[in-house]
């Protein structure tokens, strides 16, 4: 039997009991919503506030659509409004050179739901063939006039730099420090490596992520990737701890 | 609930499933 407690910031909510792991998060999400006063809205209302449905949409509006939420993601209002994505905008108002300013397109392809499932409305098999989903982002990044996406290149940017106040403001955001020091301590996390030849043994790893480091790039050096824009990652896994996924 | 909370709080919500 599970029991969950939700912390956010000075908010907590106890769930019941409940035989599912699941089940015992969604209760203290609801009953957490209660507590901040929010009401959830169901599906359909949510739909026919947003107007059309994604699937009774016209192909060019999918695109169109899709296109549309990719800007929103770089939108400065989106990024400083407690946006999930936010360590990786982070990361790259930090990043050195030719990619500065740009997220790996398979952050934006796996982690937005809204995305991923723009995407699954244009291709249904985007749902389970990661690559297909990251093809369906870069195509309609690369043909968006706001955003900046080198041919061949597997990163996304936008064409307008992000503005010293904003890459502050994430700054600030992530680390809660007031200047761009980053000067968050080390950290450290398990993973497990698993290798593609079954003739190679599975491995823990350990991977230590610096001050001025991202989990990303961090990670892009232990499989051996020439970059973070190179690593795919899985959907959330089911039955595993909270947000596992494979990279 | 969790989409939403997620979506609305991202990493500032904590999760704390005990088996009990």
């Amino acid at each position: 039997n599970f029991q969950c407690c939700l912390k956010i910031d000075e908010i907590s909510a106890t769930s019941d009991v409940f035989i599912r792991k699941k089940d015992a998060e969604q209760h203290a999400a609801k009953l957490a919503l209660e507590k901040l006063g929010i009401q959830p809205v169901d599906d359909a209302t949510a739909s026919k506030q947003e107007g059309k449905n994604s699937r009774d949409l016209t192909e060019e509006e999918k695109w169109q659509a899709l296109k549309d939420r990719l800007c929103t993601t770089f939108s400065e209002k989106f990024l400083l409004s407690n946006c999930p994505l936010v360590a990786h905008f982070t990361a790259a108002v930090q990043r050195k050179g030719v990619n500065y300013g740009k997220v790996p397109a398979a952050v934006l392809s796996a982690y937005d739901n809204k995305i991923v499932s723009l995407c699954k409305s244009i291709n249904k098999n985007s749902g389970k063939d990661l690559a297909l989903s990251l093809q369906l982002v870069l195509r309609a990044a690369k043909s968006c006039s706001l955003l900046d996406s080198p041919s061949d290149s597997l990163w996304i940017g936008k064409k307008e730099p992000f503005s010293e106040e904003t890459k502050e403001e994430l700054i600030k955001k992530f680390t809660g420090k007031e200047n761009d020091a980053m000067e968050i301590e080390s950290c450290s996390f398990q993973a497990v490596y698993i290798p593609c030849s079954s003739e190679k043994s599975v491995e823990s790893l350990t991977m230590r992520i610096g001050p001025q480091e991202h989990f990303m790039d961090v990670m892009a050096y232990h499989l051996g990737a020439g970059d973070s824009s190179h690593i795919l990652m899985s959907r959330t896994l089911k039955k595993a701890p909270l947000e596992s996924r494979l990279y | 609930p969790k989409s939403i909370i997620n979506k609305k709080y991202g990493s500032k919500a904590q999760y704390i499933t005990t088996d009990v």
